[in-house]
């Protein structure tokens, strides 16, 4: 038996507007620490790691682990009929093959129950390592987003390079190019809209504009955005899901050969 | 010529 109600049951909803781009099908795990995802696009490029823990939930009982294959679009379109500010419990049978989805309104005067079909899905599961990083950026994440939106008018390909003047976003492209530098600003009365770079070491990596800008799709789960960087490692682009977790986009460098 | 690599190419498989 799994029963799992979030209060802030918009963050669900924001949490599955910025996976359904990116991964068609996935299974969300659930185990007494809380409610996870890892799943990669058909490509193999980009994986997304969800996690949700257990104590950022008004009521969580899972009594054994379970895993739910859910079509991330058709789970979208349910999680839309709630809203925003409305309470979600999501609810599934140890045996079932279905999961349903249920919204209360603050003041429990409506309540709505939606029961979705489960998957069986075969997903390749990749262990990722704790690793040092040589460069972490974080940086108001609408501004992220701009930069990742505006540079694909220009290029497909967007090199990251952080030095300690600060970190370039570069593209080229048929018309031409572009350098967007954005500097150290600690912004202490506005955290927000900080951007605070950590180096170890200067990194410059290449990557495809089409996957950040499916990743800025989590920009209204926080205000700021972490970008981790290594030479000859896949990004890390991780947004806060409020004080109860995170999502994560790893993303393979492109690489000159 | 830039290759886009795969993740696997990074990560073990579990």
């Amino acid at each position: 038996m799994l029963e799992l109600r979030l209060v802030q049951g918009g963050l669900l909803k924001k949490v599955l507007e910025s996976l359904k781009d990116l991964v068609n099908d996935a299974n969300f795990d659930c185990s007494a620490s809380g409610f996870s995802l890892q799943a990669m696009d058909s490509s193999h490029v980009a994986l997304v790691a969800l996690l949700l823990r257990s104590e950022g939930f008004e009521h969580y009982r899972c009594d054994r682990n379970l895993s739910l294959g859910m079509n991330l679009n058709n789970m979208a379109k349910m999680l839309k009929c709630a809203a925003n500010d409305d309470i979600v419990t999501i609810k599934a049978d140890d045996a079932s093959d279905s999961v349903t989805f249920m919204f209360e309104s603050p003041n429990q005067d409506k309540i709505a129950d939606f029961e979705m079909k489960l998957m069986d899905i075969d997903s390749e599961h990749l262990g990722i390592p704790e690793a040092e990083f040589q460069a972490i950026v974080r940086m108001p994440s609408a501004e992220f987003a701009r930069i990742c939106k505006d540079l694909s008018t220009i290029g497909d390909t967007v090199v990251i390079s952080v030095t300690k003047e600060g970190v370039k976003f570069s593209t080229r492209g048929d018309i031409g190019t572009a350098n967007i530098v954005c500097r150290q600003n600690p912004s202490i009365d506005k955290p927000e809209e900080a951007t605070i770079i950590e180096m170890e070491e200067p990194v410059s990596l290449t990557f495809a504009l089409r996957y950040m800008n499916s990743f800025t799709k989590a920009t209204p789960l926080a205000n700021q955005v972490t970008i981790s960087l290594s030479a000859d490692l896949p990004v890390v682009v991780e947004y806060r899901v409020a004080e109860m977790g995170y999502i994560r986009f790893y993303l393979a460098p492109k690489i000159e050969e | 010529d830039i290759f886009q690599r795969v993740l696997v190419e990074y990560f073990d498989s579990k």
